[in-house]
């Protein structure tokens, strides 16, 4: 039996607005720990993990571990159907081949539940190891998300290259190059205004600009990005979800033939 | 010219 009450429903429907472009199906993890996925896009550049912790729901039952496979694009369907004021509550029988999402409006007049089909699917699982990243940026999503709508319109490719300067975004295409720098800027007043730069080492690696643009599509759920960047490494692009965890891409960079 | 990286060269399945 599960059975997941979140007052803040509106959190998971911008989730999935955030993966579902980049991952078709997946297989949504839940246990103690909380409500979780992993899952590569068709073409193993990118993954994406996702991680609502149990502590972040108002009510959390999850009898035993369960793995459940859902078609992104239906879930976003059916999450589409939520107010955004609405209370969610995610359902599941043992054994039973569908999920319910059920939906309270806050003064309780409205109650809707939709029951959604399961899936069985093959996923494969990457162990990714704690590392020790030579640059990490903090900045405004929304200023990241620019950079990236900005250089897509311009090329496929974004240069990221960090050094004691600042943190530079850089494409080429057809009609031209574009570089944007951002430098550093601990803005006290306005924490959220902040590109804070932390860097061990100069690192620069070369990323395709579409994952990039598909991965800002989590900006509404947090007003800070976190990109951690080594050199030989997938970069990190974080946006963490208030009290309760964490939306995370991983993008393989290009590599030298 | 580069080549696109793949999430497996550089993770491990488990």
């Amino acid at each position: 039996m599960l059975e997941l009450r979140l007052v803040q429903g509106s959190i998971l429907k911008k989730v999935l607005e955030a993966i579902k472009d980049l991952v078709n199906d997946a297989n949504f993890d839940c246990s103690a720990t909380g409500f979780s996925l992993q899952a590569m896009d068709s073409s193993h550049v990118a993954l994406v993990a996702l991680l609502l912790r149990s502590e972040g729901f108002e009510h959390y039952r999850c009898d035993r571990n369960l793995s459940m496979g859902m078609s992104l694009t239906n879930m976003a369907k059916m999450l589409k159907c939520a107010g955004n004021d609405d209370i969610v509550t995610i359902k599941a029988d043992d054994g039973s081949d569908t999920i319910t999402f059920m939906f309270e409006s806050p003064t309780q007049d409205k109650i809707a539940d939709f029951e959604m089909k399961l899936m069985d699917i093959d996923s494969e699982h990457l162990g990714i190891p704690e590392a020790e990243y030579e640059a990490i940026v903090r900045m405004p999503s929304s200023e990241f998300a620019r950079i990236c709508k900005d250089l897509g319109t311009i090329g496929d490719t974004v240069v990221i290259s960090v050094t004691k300067e600042g943190v530079k975004f850089s494409t080429r295409g057809d009609i031209g190059t574009a570089n944007i720098v951002c430098r550093q800027n601990t803005s006290i007043d306005k924490p959220e205004e902040a590109t804070i730069i932390e860097m061990q080492e100069p690192v620069t690696l070369t990323f395709a600009l579409r994952y990039m643009n598909s991965f800002a599509k989590a900006t509404p759920l947090a007003t800070q990005v976190t990109i951690s960047l080594s050199s030989e490494l997938p970069v990190v692009v974080e946006y963490k979800i208030a009290e309760m965890g964490y939306v995370r891409y991983y993008l393989a960079p290009k590599i030298e033939e | 010219g580069k080549l696109q990286g793949s999430m497996f060269g550089f993770y491990e399945k488990y």
